[in-house]
Formats: structure tokens, sequence, C-alpha cells
């Protein structure tokens, strides 16, 4: 993977998946395109989307395609 | 855990605990380190099996047989990501605990009975945990830290599977909830009616410092329980001063050792030099946990002494597993060495330790230092933390592959260890959670919070206010106003039966989040389905029908009316009366003041108009006062604590 790469997650809205696709799964992946193989989870139940090692930049570009609600670069929370 | 579930008031013969059948078959899930599942808190004595509706499972990976799962330990997933050296990511998946954080807050919660347990012979007794015949479904998404693709992926599998309960321990500074994915994947959790309750964090005692402030899931802050572990320090001066400590010596050498020369260092890495500690005793100017032991002990010291020299202690210390003669000092104490060791050219010291374990004479609960504290800080109207519970020298089980102290200089296994935080805290009410979800299986996660919050305790055991361990140097100690216990310390007996409750649903949560004025596109991520804000809530967010009540002052506005609706919970007719606690200058008044049920689940809603009158002008912006307003009749008391902002 690009060394400048990091985990995103992708908050999508299924309710837009275009039809074309039969599942979430295959949308998804179409979003990801070349990096489909980069998706790390996919979230179906509490919320909707994917994670996906992905650079800065494609992260940018990911937020603008249709269906996508948000971007998140991953973070880490700490036990107390 | 030993003590601390009956220090909640639990009993094994009456109450809560028979009442619940001890919360036989509620699944609680925990996001965290993962489980040692070898222990003997996750015995399945006498639980029957997991019910058939359950989707969980235990995995099948090297370093985890899925035979190692059982009646009590029903699940056992990974979720840990890995960095590799070579770069790429991988997926450890084990749930096996290494870190032994995930092993203490599970057993905690849902532990099975244990007719002995210990550390280093400190803490010892039977042990429990606050819900034994709960099970527990431990999905690991955390290593030193916990990725939020991971605890997401964690949580989605969690709620999936048919979790009752989600309890994690784990916490970040606060965003906006839209930013917030840890918002976003517990609102999906509460829209499936599962139960999420998270520690409060441990940034205290500074405010506001609170996290996981969101209004639809359970906020915990920690509290002292009433057990130390003593041992005293003798100054050259003859002057005694008591900490804690976990060392354990037979008690021949404890009394041998003489006095000992005194030196004081930061205690950092490069600090401890042979040269500058070698048999003497260290004082570590600042809290620097037991593995600083190993550092000293290293170089040849012959004890160390830590001393928390902040604001975060006022006699709570944490006690600590040191490896060589020591312990910790409050920053009382710390400051009476300080000024011997000032005094004196040559300091010397001795040690004592009795190695007991005293429970029952210090006054408790407390709220500890290091508990984070409201106001919240991304709604100010919603009260955070919303309860305190047991968080303090917390002993529960531990990993194999860990030492007590956390240090890998440390050679030392152990089967329980004895730990402090908010993540303590956590797992307690989340077992309490667990007894009243099997009591009352059709409670939504809101009624459970609020039966959680209206029976909590403001007082001691003593029946004094709730001391805040911050708010004083010695002697003089003050109240733990609600900003750092929330509504009180949880008690499992009153919570099982309150009468009444305030309950929430999805829709108050969206209409809550209207009034924030989120976009369409920001609602989104909580509600996919929306298409526009319906309504908001009438009179703002402090109208969201919460178990406490914020009422903020702005300097223009001297009146401010609050609703709130309740539901009767209790099987027959009920009437109740209205009592108000309110600060000088403040009129309360509540309308109606008596409220009739008639039949279960009856809905009745009531007005408070918080009026500031003439004098109230002179508080200072930015202070906080407090009050409550309670709900009584012979059988309930449905109290709900109130914080003044001006």
């Amino acid at each position: 993977h690009p060394s400048t790469s990091h985990t995103y997650i992708v908050l999508a809205n299924h309710l837009a998946k275009p039809s074309k696709f039969d599942t979430l799964e295959r949308w998804y992946a179409s979003m990801a395109g070349k990096n489909s193989n980069r998706i790390r989870y996919t979230y179906g139940t509490v919320m909707h989307g994917f994670a996906a090692r992905l650079t800065d930049g494609e992260a940018q570009r990911m937020a603008t395609v249709p269906g996508v609600s948000s971007v998140y670069k991953d973070r880490v929370y700490h036990t107390q | 855990t030993t003590r601390s579930p009956w220090f909640m008031g639990l009993h094994d013969d009456f109450g809560a605990w028979p009442d619940a059948e001890f919360g036989d078959g509620v699944i609680i899930g925990f996001v965290d380190t993962g489980i040692w599942p070898e222990r003997a808190s996750f015995n399945d004595a006498g639980l029957s099996p997991v019910r058939s509706t359950w989707r969980g499972k235990c995995v099948d990976v090297p370093g985890f047989n899925a035979s190692l799962c059982n009646n009590k330990l029903v699940g056992a997933k990974s979720f840990v990501t890995v960095e590799l050296e070579a770069g790429g990511l991988l997926t450890d998946p084990s749930p096996r605990d290494i870190a032994g954080h995930g092993t203490h807050v599970a057993s905690t919660a849902a532990g099975s009975e244990v007719p002995s347990a210990d550390l280093f012979q400190f803490a010892g007794g039977r042990a429990s945990g606050v819900a034994r015949m709960a099970r527990i479904a431990m999905y690991r998404a955390c290593n030193r830290g916990c990725f939020t693709s991971d605890v997401v992926a964690a949580i989605d599998a969690a709620v999936t599977d048919g979790v009752d309960l989600l309890s994690m321990s784990i916490a970040y500074p606060v965003e906006p909830f839209y930013n917030d994915l840890l918002s976003v994947a517990t609102f999906g959790a509460e829209r499936r009616g599962v139960f999420v309750v998270l520690a409060g964090g441990n940034k205290g005692p500074t405010a506001p410092t609170v996290s996981n402030v969101a209004p639809w899931v359970t906020t915990v802050g920690a509290a002292t329980t009433d057990r130390v572990f003593p041992a005293t320090l003798t100054l050259g001066n003859g002057v005694v001063l008591t900490g804690q400590s976990l060392y354990n010596i037979p008690f021949s050498q404890s009394q041998g050792a003489g006095m000992i020369p005194l030196v004081r260092t930061s205690c950092g890495e490069y600090d401890l030099t042979p040269d500058k500690v070698m048999g003497k005793v260290v004082v570590c100017s600042q809290d620097a946990g037991a593995s600083a032991g190993f550092d000293v002990e290293r170089a040849g010291g012959a004890g160390i002494i830590s001393v928390d020299n902040t604001e975060r202690f006022w006699d709570t210390v944490m006690a600590q597993p040191f490896p060589l003669p020591g312990l910790l000092l409050s920053s009382a104490g710390g400051k009476k060495l300080a000024d011997y060791m000032s005094s004196v050219a040559y300091p010397v010291a001795s040690f004592n330790f009795t190695c007991d374990t005293v429970t029952g004479e210090n006054r408790a609960p407390m709220v500890a230092g290091f508990s984070s504290r409201g106001p919240n800080p991304i709604v100010p109207e919603i009260l955070k933390p919303d309860v305190i519970a047991p968080g303090v020298n917390i002993l529960a089980a531990w990993s194999g592959a860990a030492s007590p102290s956390h240090s890998e200089m440390d050679p030392r296994r152990v089967e329980y260890n004895i730990l402090s935080g908010t993540s303590m805290a956590c797992p307690h009410v989340a077992g309490v959670a667990a007894l009243i979800k099997k009591r009352h299986g059709d409670w939504t996660p809101a009624m459970i919070r609020s039966a959680l919050m209206t029976t909590a305790g403001p007082l001691d055991k003593d029946g004094r206010d709730i001391v805040d361990s911050s708010s004083a140097i010695g002697a003089v100690v003050m109240g733990a106003t609600p900003l750092a216990a929330g509504a009180g310390l949880v008690l499992p007996r009153l919570a099982m039966d309150p009468g009444l409750v305030y309950d929430a649903g999805t829709q108050d949560y969206v209409d809550f989040l209207c009034t924030l004025n989120y976009t369409v596109e920001q609602m989104r991520m909580f509600v996919p389905e929306l298409s526009k804000c319906a309504r908001t809530i009438p009179g703002g967010v402090a109208n969201l029908n919460y178990p406490s009540f914020v009422v903020v002052f702005d300097g223009r506005t001297r009146v401010r009316t609050l609703t709130r609706t309740l539901t009767l919970v209790s099987a027959r007719p009920e009437s109740y009366n209205v009592t108000v606690a309110a600060p000088d200058g403040v009129k309360v008044t509540v309308t109606p003041a008596t409220l009739e049920f008639r039949w279960p689940k009856e809905k009745r809603s009531y007005s408070v108009q918080f009026s500031s009158e003439a004098e109230a002008k002179a508080r200072p912006a930015g202070t906080w006062e407090f009050g409550h307003i309670a709900w009584e009749n012979r059988k309930h008391r449905v109290r709900s604590p109130v914080a003044f902002k001006w």
C-alpha cells in the first residue's frame, strides 16, 4: 500500500445505493475502485459504510461521491 | 470483583440479586482488549446454554480455541488492527487478551462467583461480577489503543449478534456528535434497543473534561469504595505518613529495615542511576506508577515513594503493586514529606507494611480525582456524567500474558489485579443494567438509564454528602457536585424498582439533534431515511426528556421553564408529590405538584419554572449551583439533579 495511506471510515447512506448494484458491498467496492482490496470492514447494522486504506487525496475525493455522507480519518480511543 | 458489589448494596439472599436472578441470560457485549477465558471468573457452573436467538460465537484461531467458550463466555471475536513493520495492516484474529483490561472489565460486570480471589493477599475474599449470571461476549478492538474503524466494526458485530447491553471503557476527547463515530455507532445500537454504557474518562478534576456525552448513552464517573490498603512511612522527625501500597512482604522483614536515606528524583528513565539512588528510598516527584519501581530496583534503590502532587487526589490514592518496598502518598502527605526533606540535610525514613486490607473505615464513596468532570462540552444542557460507580482499587480477573504493573520488566503473573479508572466504574453500571434488563426485559435503554439515575445515591454510606476527593487539600472537604457525580452512586436495589421513569426513544433523539440545528446531511449519519427535520424540541435541548436538569441563566433570561414526562412502571396506581431543593435566589415552581398514576405505563407530564430572583444577579457569569427535584411517595423517591449555570 502507498506509505501515505491511512485507514478512513466512509459513512454511506445505504438508501442511496444505485440499483445497478445488487449489494451494498459491490457498491462500496465500486466506490473504492482499484482500491477495493483495501476495504477492511463493511458496516451494516449500527451504521452503513466501510473502512479502507486511502490516501488523503483519495479520501477527499471519496467525500464527493454521491451517497457518501462523510469520510473520517481513523483515530485512536484509549481504555480508561 | 471483591467488595464492590456488596458496597453497592447487593446481597446474596435478598434484593436485586435474587430478584433479577443475578442477571441470568442477559448478554453483555464488551468492546475492549479481549479476554483470558481460563480465569475462574469465566466458569459456567450452573449456567444454562445461551438463548437460541443468539447469533454470536467464539472464533477458533491460533491462540484461542473456540472450545474455551462456554455458557458464560458466549462470544469472542477480534477486530484488532496490527500495523506491520513492513507496511500494511493485519487483523489479529485472536480475541485473547494480552493486556488485561478487557478481562478485568468483563469479570467486573458479569464474572461468575469465585470463592477466593486476591492480589498478593490484598483485597482477598469471595469475588463476583455485578451480574454474575449474565453472559459475556467479548469484541476485541483494543490493543495499546483502539482504532475507530475497529471499534465500529466491533459494535456493529455485537449488535448484529444480539447483545442486550454494550459496555465500553474507552474514551476520546469530545467532538460534535456528527464528527464522532462512536456517537453515530452507539446511536445505531440504541435504535436497536441496546443499552450502551461508557466510561466518562480519566481527565479530571479539571472541567469540562467528560467524554462520551451523547444523551443516548449512559456515562459513568469513578468513585472510591470503603476499602484501603494502608502502609506507613515514618520520617526521621517522627512524623508518620499513611499512604497505600500493594507491596507484600513477610511481617518480620517489614519490621527490620530501619531508617533509610531518602533521595528525590523525577523518576524519569535517565534520573534513576545507581550513583544517585543505590541503597536509598527514591521519592518520585509525581505518581510514577508501579512500573517505576522496576527502574528503581534495577538502579539499586531500596524503595520507592510515589507522590501525586497534583490536585487529582486528596486522600484517595490508587494502590500500586510495587516490586520493592514502596507506597503512594496523597498530595497532602507528599507536601509533609517535602517539607521534612527540605528541613534536614540527610532525610531518612522507614516503611511499615502491615499488608492489611482495611474495609469500612474510610469515608466512601468519594468521587475520584481523576474522574472526568462536566459540564457537557458539547451540549451543556445535558448533564454528564450520569452516575458514578466504584472505580478505585477494583480487584478483578487479569490476563495471564500481562504483569500486574503493566511493566514489561515485571516477571510476575497474577490471576487477579487491582486497577483504578472510569474503565472500572463503567462495567459496574453495565452489571446493574443487566440486572434491570433481566427484571424488566421490555424497558428501553432510556428507561434503564432513568432507573439508574433517579435512584442513585447522593449520600455516602454514613448518610453524609458524597465528597469530591479533589475539592480540598487537608481536612476541609466539599460535597461532590452533579458535575462530578452526576445523579450519584448507582444503587442496584432501588434501581430495580424506580416507580417512575423518564423514557425517550429514537424520535426524541432525532428531535434533539434537529434542535442542535444539524444539517440534513449531518442528520442522515444517524438516520439515513430522514428527509428533513420534522420538528424540534419546544423550548430547546434542555427539554429532552432526560432524568436530570440543566438550567442556564445567561444574564438576559431570568425565567426558564422546562417540561418532563414520567411513566409509571409500578404495577399499582400511585400518587407522587414533588419536593424541590434550589440555591438561594432561585424560585422553583413545579406544576402540577402532585402526579396521579392510575395504571402501569401511564404517562404524566409536568413543567418546572425556574426563576432567578433579584439577588441572584450578583452571581458571576459561568458560576454553577445545584439542587434537585424529587417525586416521592411512601415507597419511591424519583430524584433528578438540577444544575444551574449563571
